[in-house]
């Protein structure tokens, strides 16, 4: 539920899954996750924040709709956060 | 731009790239280009060196792989992720993977291989990616024409903060306060040498334009005084130098101008949009660049010259005409060897091969006059 913070009026329960897996991939230390790690709803938004920092978007840390625009783009496979 | 955690670099300046695994979406050819240049990008910028090798470990171990290829970087199908590095390193390190699923171009359409294969190379030699929109390692895919490319200022900072720039060979970053070395002036060929030879000739409006290196002469259909040549940077300054062909398609007020697999469409000097690849006429995907083009007017049909072979492009249909390529040897009696240049002038073809230039009478199906190809400018 507190995930659920991230999620704009706009954006859809795709758009969600799609950002969690996005932020999954780019935004997350890989040593900071192992498999069964449940994530907390805050962690999903401060990585929004975090991605839209580096992107120059303005942080709000909902999925808007210029996030998801940016989340959508074909882009390098290696993160955003050096790890 | 960003360094890595612990800045990690290569301990050496020349480096070994091999391409391990090649897409069927491009030729080989086509492959070894694009990951040349794109590494070319980086060692203009820093003192560099990349030898390509063909068998066993290469610092830089570049391939097309599929989905899950055992590095933990699972690829994802067409778009989304199209490619990652890995840092300076051992065993992986430097390794360069693009996604087998995308569709891999050397032009606009699909995803350019030079672009990605460029950002990341950045990567294998030790850059993270850079919040800065303008910068090649920033993450997400622009199209960058390879041709010409220069890096942009934030990914020069950030290679030559690893490796220091190739003018001084050190570490110490460049000042930026020094003057920016300007290109030296084109260096002007002797276009009375025995030798001289065109790179490209075309018709625009009502003037003749005679392509060299860096350089052009342009001149009035009669020549009434020696020309002087003019800088290609001056005035088209996307085409820099080495046009390899031109041709201008009179009823429509447009020209195009041809370098390597891409060509540009002009009205006038006027350039119309970025760079397009020249499969737009519908050439084998062998056909990586063309020697020479002329747009016959009354035909309304245009000719295209490579190696001994030409194509014929029905400029009306905007197809390339069935039965073709077809020998010029055959078809034009007395033109033989490779064609430089060629442009029709009051119903006669020139064709220029090395130093001559020689008056094809279609007609007669005969060559009616040689002369040197330098005496069009005047020698």
């Amino acid at each position: 539920a507190p995930a659920l913070f991230a999620l704009s009026q706009t954006s859809s329960w795709r758009d969600f899954y799609t950002a969690q897996e996005y932020l999954d991939k780019y935004y997350t230390p890989q040593e900071g996750h192992h498999v069964g790690e449940i994530t907390s709803g805050d962690s999903m938004t401060k990585k929004v924040q975090q991605m839209q920092a580096f992107f120059g978007l303005r942080v709000t840390g909902k999925l808007d709709y210029s996030t998801m625009d940016v989340i959508k783009r074909p882009r390098c496979g290696v993160p955003d956060i050096a790890n | 731009y960003r360094l890595f955690p612990g800045e990690p670099k290569w301990k050496k300046n020349t480096l070994t790239y091999r391409v391990k695994k090649y897409t069927p979406s491009l030729s080989h050819a086509e492959v070894d280009k694009a990951v040349e240049m794109g590494l070319k990008a980086w060692s203009a910028a820093a003192p560099l060196n990349f030898v390509k090798t063909t068998s066993g470990e290469a610092d830089i171990m570049i391939s097309f792989e599929n989905g899950d290829h055992g590095d933990s970087y699972p690829f994802d199908g067409p778009r989304g992720t199209l490619a990652h590095a890995f840092a300076p390193g051992e065993g992986l390190g430097g390794d360069t993977h693009f996604d087998n699923a995308e569709k891999w171009t050397m032009g606009m359409n699909g995803f350019n291989l030079f672009t990605v294969a460029a950002h990341e190379f950045g990567h294998a030699l030790g850059l993270a990616h850079s919040a800065d929109p303008s910068a090649l390692m920033y993450p997400t895919y622009k199209y960058q024409h390879p041709f010409g490319f220069h890096l942009p200022k934030d990914d020069v900072k950030g290679i030559q903060a690893l490796y220091g720039s190739r003018l001084t060979g050190s570490r110490a970053p460049q000042v930026p306060h020094l003057p920016v070395p300007k290109p030296p002036a084109p260096t002007i060929p002797d276009h009375c040498d025995s030798s001289f030879s065109f790179d490209a000739v075309t018709m625009l409006g009502k003037e003749l334009l005679f392509f060299k290196d860096r350089l052009f002469w342009r001149r009035e259909t009669q020549l009434k005084a020696s020309v002087q040549p003019l800088s290609i940077r001056g005035s088209f300054p996307q085409l820099m130098s080495n046009v390899d062909a031109a041709y201008e398609v009179p009823n429509r007020g447009v020209a195009y101008f041809f370098k390597g697999p891409h060509y540009w469409t002009t009205h006038g000097f006027q350039f119309l949009g970025p760079p397009r690849t020249i499969a737009d006429f519908g050439f084998p995907r062998n056909v990586l660049h063309i020697d020479a083009a002329v747009h016959l007017k009354d035909e309304k049909k245009t000719l295209f010259f490579v190696g001994d072979e030409y194509y014929s492009f029905d400029e009306v249909k905007r197809k390339m005409e069935n039965d073709f390529p077809k020998s010029i040897e055959d078809e034009f009696s007395g033109i033989n060897g490779r064609i430089d240049a060629a442009v029709e002038v009051n119903g006669f073809i020139y064709f220029f091969s090395g130093p001559k230039a020689y008056k094809y009478d279609r007609e007669k199906e005969d060559v009616v006059h040689i002369v040197k190809s330098g005496s069009w400018v005047g020698c």
